[in-house]
Order: C-alpha cells, then structure tokens, then sequence
C-alpha cells in the first residue's frame, strides 16, 4: 500500500539499507548481493 | 647418418645372439646399410632403393606401408603389438656370405618381408669395435639429455610450486581485502547513521516543542 | 651387479680403442672385475678388497680417498677437470697375459693407481656379446626413463601454465572484487549523505519558522 511504501522509503534507501539500523558484515553484503546491474 | 642397433636370434638357431646394425640417411625407403655379428664375426650388406620398391610391388603392398613394416622388424618401431622373426643360413667358402631374413607373423602364416646376401667382413674387430663404440656414443647421449630433462623437470617443480604458494596468497589476500574493505566500509556508514539518528531525533523534539507552543496558545 | 663399460686408449697405443668393462657389488671397495676387449680378443682379472687396501696403504692414501679416484679414473666419474691415463703392455705366450694398468696425471708427474693381470678369454665372442648386451639394455632402459621424464616434463608444464593462468584470474578477480566492492559502498553512502542533508534542510527550516514566528508575537 502507499503508506507501506511510504514507511519503508523512510526507513530504507533505496538499496535496501536501512537509514537508522547499524549495520554489520552480514547485511552490508545482502545489501551489496542485490546491487547489480547499477550505474 | 641415422642408426640403429638391435638384438636378434634367427629362428633355426635361437641359442645364438646376433647384433644388426641398420644405418640409413634420413629416410629408411632410400635404402639402408646393413651389419650383422655374433660377437666374433661380422657381415655387412646394402638394400638400395629400388631393391625396396621392387619387394613392395612384389608384396603388392603400398610403399610407404612397406617402409613402415621394415621399420618395425629391422629397427623395433612396432612395440609389442606385431610378432617378427629373423633367420639367418650361411653359405659360400666358410660361411663367408649369409643369407639374412626377415618376416611378419601372422595368426597362423608369416610372410617373407625381405632377405638379403651379406659378405664376411675380413676385419671383424673394428666393425664390432665401431659398433660398441656407437653404443656408448648412444649412452652418452642419453644420459645427457636425461640429465638436462631431469635439471629442467626440477625447474619446473620448483617454479610450479612457487606459482601455487602465490595463487595461496593471492586467495587470501583476496579474502582478507573483502573483509577489511567491509569493516571499514560498516564503520563510516555506521557514523552516517548516527549522524541521521540524531538529526532525526533533534528534529521530532522542535517540532515537538512547536506544537505544544502551537496548543498552549489556542489554549490561552 | 653395477656395471660400467668405458671406451680407453691406452697411452702406448693411441690408436687402438679398447673396451674396459668394471663389475661390482654396491661398492667398487669390496672388489671389482675387470673385461678388458678391442673388439676381437677379451681378457679377464679381479681387483679383490684387500688389494685395494693395500694399494691405498702403499700410497699412503686414505681408503676412501683411494677408492674415489679409482671411481674417476675407471669409471670415469671424475669429468674433465683431472687426467687419467690407461696402459697395456702384453705378456705371456701369445699374448695371454695382459698388463692394465691405470695412472693419474698431475702437472709434471703421474702416479700409478694401480695395475693387474688379465688372463685371455678363450671365447671371447661370448664375452664381447655379453658387453654389447648389456649397452643395448642400458640403451633401452636410459630410453625409457628419457620418455618417462619427457612425459612429466610436460605435465609439469601443463600443470605450471594452468596454475599461472589460474593466479592472473585471481589478480584480475582481486581487483574487481575492490572495485566492485567501492561502487556498491559509495552508492549506499551516497543515499546516507543525501539523508543526512535532507534532514538538515528540514531541521533549518523548522527552526528558521519557528524564529520567524518568535520575532513576529514579539514584535505584536
């Protein structure tokens, strides 16, 4: 829904990395494993 | 000047060992010396070129096929694989000629290959000494070139086991790499983050404050 | 056994090759024997243990010492860089005897080795059929270990190029993983910075109308 979409374009980039959670070695790398095909 | 020595025994006297010396220039089919010694005298013949044609044909069998075939009964080419026999019957004053002989076997029917008339040589000595002296000239070579094989083989080694040490290095450099880039990597997106918690935080609190100023007037 | 067949000129005779054959059990020290042939006649003797003990104690030599030039001089072990000469002087009636004797050359003086007496074969086909066997197998055996290490040299080399091959993949992988690695992070950073100066516009905003609002009521 658009107010789902809205929580999430808040909470995430739009790589998926959270803007506020720390992140560690295991996410950083799933964030990275869905980055293909990028400028 | 190619040649080759090898060890036969004619079958009507398989006791006895012979040693044939087959010497040729370049390519066997343009004919080829022969020499032939039980250790104590020696015999020598020629088999020109036309005289290898002539057994072909009479064999009704391709040239080259046949060159191939004396290849593997005179000089041992053929392995294992075919069976050849030798014969060898003296004959003239006191053995001086011999007639030679060699032939393919088959399942159950050898056929002739080729035979030829050697004469006595009259100085044995220096025949068998040139032979001997071929053998050793052989040997030599060999050696040294199993020597130079054997220096380059541990080359080979060592430089094999030198690139295997630095592909193991390479691998872990490459996985040591990953895991620092990383680690640096989460510790400045990790500073960012804080920086937006905060920002996040001091601006929930002004508005906030600008709302209860906002309801305490209407209050008011 | 371990044999050694070597090719000599003896020093009284420069022009006739002969054949010196040495035979032994492990070690030449224990005793060897000696075939000594020119291609038509063969001559036979045995150096037993204990006079090469007392040929080395004659020359004041140490044992072992004694035994490694024995090995330069009738194996031909030494290479190129000592002198070594052969000599045989015939003795008997007709010539059944022979005296082999071997000596090292220094600078201005030679000094025997060693000598022995030969006694003549009486078949000496048999002897020298024995001699050219025996080159023919190790013809055939250096011929073999030659093809052996022929083989492994190009397997090493297979072996050598596959792994060069695999460590430039690997560089090549190194530095893509970094590059990789850079883009995707400063993708992520990126978006973290435009937060961060989203946020800091928003919270400028606030406080510039929340000042704005301030200086109005106090100017009212």
């Amino acid at each position: 829904s658009p107010e789902t979409k809205q929580h999430f374009a808040c909470e995430y980039d739009c790589y998926g990395d959270s803007y506020t959670g720390d992140t560690d070695i295991a996410k950083l790398k799933e964030v990275f494993s869905r980055m293909n095909n990028f400028q | 000047m190619e040649k080759k020595v090898v060890r036969i025994c004619p079958v009507s006297d398989p006791g006895t060992t012979y040693f044939l010396q087959i010497a040729w220039e370049k390519d066997l089919g343009a004919g080829f010396d022969v020499v032939l010694s039980d250790g104590r005298s020696a015999w020598t013949g020629k088999v020109p070129e036309e005289d290898i044609s002539k057994e072909a044909a009479d064999m009704e069998m391709e040239r080259e096929k046949y060159i191939g075939e004396l290849k593997k009964v005179l000089l041992f080419e053929g392995g294992l694989a075919d069976k050849y026999n030798f014969d060898i019957s003296k004959g003239g004053v006191d053995g001086e000629c011999l007639n030679f002989s060699y032939e393919k076997n088959l399942k159950d029917v050898s056929f002739r290959l080729g035979s030829l008339m050697l004469q006595k040589v009259s100085g044995p000595a220096e025949v068998i000494s040139e032979l001997i002296s071929y053998c050793l000239d052989c040997i030599k070579g060999l050696y040294s070139k199993n020597e130079h094989l054997q220096k380059e083989n541990e080359r080979l080694q060592s430089d094999l086991d030198d690139v295997q040490e630095q592909l193991q290095k390479c691998v872990e450099a490459k996985e040591e790499l990953e895991m620092e880039l990383y680690k640096r990597f989460i510790l400045v997106l990790n500073e960012k983050k804080a920086k937006i918690r905060s920002l996040q935080k001091s601006l929930k609190e002004v508005e906030e404050a600008v709302l209860k100023t906002t309801q305490a007037r209407h209050e008011k």
